[in-house]
C-alpha cells in the first residue's frame, strides 16, 4: 500500500509533503522512544522524561509541518498575479531555508538526498536574487507607521542619519555642557593625583 | 525621501497597497485601522517623552497616563470592537506594553468566558467601567507553568459561606503577573479549590486586593511590584500573598465548574476550561510574534538599503548592504518568516473564535486540538522570533546597538513571550503529549480528524527522493 511522494524543491505542495512525512517520522521515533524506555522497566513519567528531546523535536516538526501548510493554503487564496508570484517565492523560501537548517531530519529520515540538500541551497541563493528588488516593498507592505514603529533605522524616508543625529542630542547627558559628575569626581580625582 | 529608498520602490513588482490589504484581512480593515492610526497620532494627549530618556518610574508615570487617556477616548469615540481596541492600543503602545494591559488581554476575557449570568451582571460593568481594574495571577514564585503545582489554596467554609485564601509558603506567593503591584485593585487568582476535605484542582476566583476608592490595600493582602525586569519597563509585574483572605462564596467563576452553598462541588465538563484564557493568549501571540518579526525586518531591511559599505567590486563605490548575499541570507528567510507567521496567526485568530463559538454551545470536541496547536505554536513562533529580531538587530552592525533603531526595545519587550503564558519547552512537551496519544490512537486503527490526520497516513507514504 505504500504511495511514494517524490520530492520535487520547487512545488510547495511536494515541500509540505515533505516537512508532513518529517513530522509524522519524528512522532513516531519520539512515540518508539517512550516505549524502548518502557521496556527497560522505566515507568511512564520516566520514560517520557527520558524522551523529552525526541519530543520536543518532534512538537517542533509537527509546528513546522503546520506552518508550511497555512503559507502555502493561503497562497491559493491570493488571486492578484504579482502578489501570488512573489508571496510564492518567499514561501518557497521559507520551506526550502527550513529544510537546510534542518537538513539532519530530511536526511535521516531518507527524505532528502545529500545531493538534493545541496540543490537546495542553490536554490535558495537564486530565490534570494529574486527577492532582492521586492525587498522595500515586502516590508513596506506591512504598513507600520513610523510613529508605531519609533525607529530612526527603519523610517520610512530613509533618512536615517540626520534623524539619528538629531535623536543623539536630545540625550540627557546633553543637557549641559559639562556634566555634573566632572566636578564632584574628576576634578577633585585630578587634585588627589 | 533618501533616493536609494526612492530607486528601491521604484523596482518593485507589484502593488504593495494589494498586499497591504491581504495582511490586514480586506480593504476595509485596512482603511479602519489607518483611520485608528490618524486618530492616535494626530492627538496632542498622546504626545509623550522618548521612553529611552524617562527612569522607570517616570516611565510607568507615563504609561498609566497614557493608559488612563486611552480608556477615555475608546469611550469618547465610541469604539467597542475588540479588535478595534486592540488596533487603537497598539498605536498607542508603540514597541511597548501598557501599563494596565492585562486588564483588557486577559482579566476582561477571562469574566466574559466564565462568569455564569449572575456575576456577568456583577462584575462586568464594574470591569467595564473601569472601577475595578483587574489582572490575572497565576504564576507562584516556585511555580509556573505547571499549574498542577500551584500551592495558593481557596477552602470553602459553608458556616459563612466564603471562600479562604491563603499562600501557605513563600514559593506560593503570586510573582509576576502585569499590573499586580500598583496598578489593579482585583485580581482573577488561580487557587487549588477545597471543600468537603477534599481538593478538586484549580479555580479562578476573583480576589479584590485594593480598596476601590483609597487605593490601599485590603487585611490580609499584602501586595506590591517586583523590580525592575528585561524590558516590560511600563509594567508594574506584582508579588501577592494572600493571608486568609475571606471573599464570598460568588466570588469564584463558575460558569463551568460550582461550589454550592453547602459545599458540594458540580465539576466542569472539560477541566482544561479553566486555563482558556491561556489557550486565548497563546492564540495571540503567534499574531504578536509575526508582528515583532514584521517590525524588525522593515527596520533592518529599510536600513540595509540606505547603508552603504565597503565594496563589492574594486574601485566601485560603496555598495547597499542589500547588496551582499550574507545580508540577503540574513533578513530575505526571516521577512519570509514573518509573512509565515501573519498567515499562521490569521488562522490561530479564526480558529480560536471558531472553537470558542463551539464551546459556548456545549460542544467541547476540538477542545485538545485547539490547546496542543496554540501551546506548539506559540513556542514554535516566539522562540523563531526571539532570535531573529536578534539576527536584525546585528544585521543593522554598530547602529543596531542604538536605542534609537527600537530594536533593542522589540526584542526585550518580545523575549518574555517565551516564558509567560507557559515556557516555550514546557509548551511543546504539552503538543507533544497531544501528538503521541494521536499517533497511539492511529496506531491502534482509529481515525484522526484536524491538523494531527496525517498520522494516520504514516505508514502508508513513503517519500521517495528525486534524482537529481
Amino acid at each position: 500500500a505504500a504511495r511514494p511522494t517524490v520530492v520535487d524543491i520547487n512545488d510547495l505542495a511536494s515541500l509540505v509533503e515533505v516537512y508532513k512525512q518529517r513530522a509524522a517520522i519524528l512522532v513516531e521515533l519520539a512515540a518508539k522512544s517512550i516505549q524502548q524506555e518502557m521496556q527497560n522497566r522505566k515507568s511512564q513519567e520516566d520514560a517520557w522524561n527520558n524522551s523529552a528531546i525526541d519530543l520536543v523535536r518532534a512538537s517542533d516538526a509537527h509546528c513546522h509541518y503546520v506552518v508550511v501548510k497555512l503559507f502555502t493554503d493561503k497562497l491559493g487564496e491570493i488571486g492578484d498575479i504579482a502578489i501570488h508570484s512573489v508571496l510564492s517565492t518567499l514561501a518557497l523560501l521559507y520551506a526550502l531555508h527550513g529544510i537546510t537548517t534542518n537538513s539532519g531530519d530530511f536526511l535521516q529520515a531518507g527524505l532528502l538526498n545529500v545531493p538534493q540538500v545541496h540543490q537546495v541551497s542553490a536554490r535558495i541563493k537564486e530565490l534570494l536574487s529574486q527577492l532582492r528588488p521586492n525587498a522595500v516593498a515586502l516590508v513596506d507592505a506591512f504598513d507600520h507607521h513610523d510613529k508605531k514603529l519609533n525607529s530612526v533605522l527603519g523610517r520610512y524616508d530613509g533618512n536615517v542619519y540626520e534623524h539619528m543625529f538629531e535623536w543623539a542630542r536630545r540625550s540627557p547627558l546633553n543637557a549641559t555642557e559639562v556634566h555634573e559628575s566632572f566636578h564632584k569626581y574628576l576634578k577633585p580625582l585630578r587634585s588627589k593625583l | 525621501m533618501n533616493p536609494d529608498i526612492i530607486k528601491e520602490r521604484q523596482n518593485a513588482t507589484f502593488d504593495v497597497e494589494k498586499l497591504t490589504y491581504i495582511l490586514d484581512g480586506g480593504l476595509e480593515k485596512t482603511k479602519r485601522r489607518r483611520e485608528i492610526e490618524s486618530m492616535v497620532f494626530s492627538d496632542p494627549d498622546f504626545k509623550e517623552e522618548d521612553p529611552n530618556f524617562l527612569s522607570r518610574s517616570e516611565r510607568y508615570d507615563q504609561a498609566v497616563r497614557k493608559s488612563a487617556q486611552m480608556i477615555l477616548k475608546l469611550r469618547e469615540y465610541g469604539i467597542a470592537d475588540p479588535e478595534e481596541i486592540y488596533c487603537y492600543k497598539t498605536m498607542v503602545n508603540g514597541n511597548h506594553h501598557e501599563a494596565m494591559g492585562l486588564h483588557f488581554v486577559m482579566f476582561l476575557p477571562t469574566l466574559y468566558s466564565q462568569c455564569d449570568p449572575q456575576q456577568s451582571k456583577k462584575w462586568l460593568p464594574l470591569a467595564e467601567s473601569f472601577q475595578i481594574i483587574g489582572t490575572y495571577a497565576q504564576t507562584e514564585m516556585g511555580h509556573g507553568t505547571h499549574l498542577r503545582g500551584l500551592e495558593t489554596t481557596a477552602t470553602y467554609d459553608p458556616a459563612t459561606q466564603e471562600f479562604v485564601l491563603n499562600s501557605p509558603t513563600i514559593s506560593s506567593i503570586k510573582w509576576w503577573p502585569g499590573g499586580l503591584g500598583k496598578t489593579s485593585n482585583h485580581a482573577i487568582v488561580l487557587a487549588q479549590l477545597y471543600t468537603q476535605g477534599n481538593c478538586h484542582g484549580l479555580h479562578a476566583f476573583i480576589v479584590p486586593i485594593r480598596d476601590m476608592n483609597t487605593h490601599v490595600p485590603l487585611p490580609g493582602i499584602v501586595v506590591g511590584d517586583i523590580g525592575p525586569k528585561f524590558g516590560f519597563n511600563e509594567v508594574d509585574n506584582g508579588f501577592l500573598k494572600l493571608e486568609n483572605v475571606r471573599i464570598p462564596r460568588e466570588n469564584m467563576l463558575m460558569k463551568y465548574a460550582k461550589v454550592e452553598p453547602d459545599g458540594t462541588y458540580v465539576k466542569p465538563p472539560s477541566a482544561k476550561l479553566t486555563y482558556g484564557t491561556m489557550v486565548f493568549i497563546r492564540s495571540l501571540i503567534v499574531g504578536e510574534s509575526a508582528r515583532a518579526l514584521s517590525k524588525s525586518c522593515t527596520i533592518a531591511i529599510r536600513y540595509s538599503s540606505v547603508r552603504h559599505q565597503s565594496e563589492i567590486r574594486p574601485g566601485s563605490p560603496e555598495p547597499q548592504i542589500l547588496d551582499y548575499q550574507t545580508q540577503q541570507y540574513k533578513l530575505f528567510p526571516l521577512l519570509a518568516t514573518a509573512y509565515a507567521f501573519s498567515f499562521v496567526g490569521q488562522y490561530m485568530k479564526e480558529t480560536y473564535h471558531r472553537i470558542s463559538g463551539d464551546i459556548n454551545d456545549g460542544d467541547f470536541s476540538e477542545l485538545p486540538e485547539l490547546h496542543a496547536l496554540s501551546a506548539g505554536l506559540k513556542a514554535f513562533t516566539t522562540w523563531t522570533t526571539n532570535s531573529g529580531i536578534e539576527v536584525c538587530r546585528m544585521s543593522c552592525g554598530g547602529h543596531g546597538y542604538s536605542r534609537s533603531s527600537a530594536l533593542p526595545d522589540i526584542y526585550v519587550e518580545f523575549t518574555p513571550t517565551c516564558t509567560y503564558e507557559g515556557e516555550n519547552t514546557v509548551m511543546m512537551l504539552q503538543t507533544a503529549r497531544y501528538l503521541v496519544k494521536s499517533y497511539r490512537q492511529a496506531k491502534a486503527g482509529q481515525q484522526l480528524s484536524g491538523i494531527v490526520s496525517y498520522l494516520n497516513e504514516a505508514k502508508q507514504h513513503r517519500v521517495q527522493p528525486q534524482p537529481v
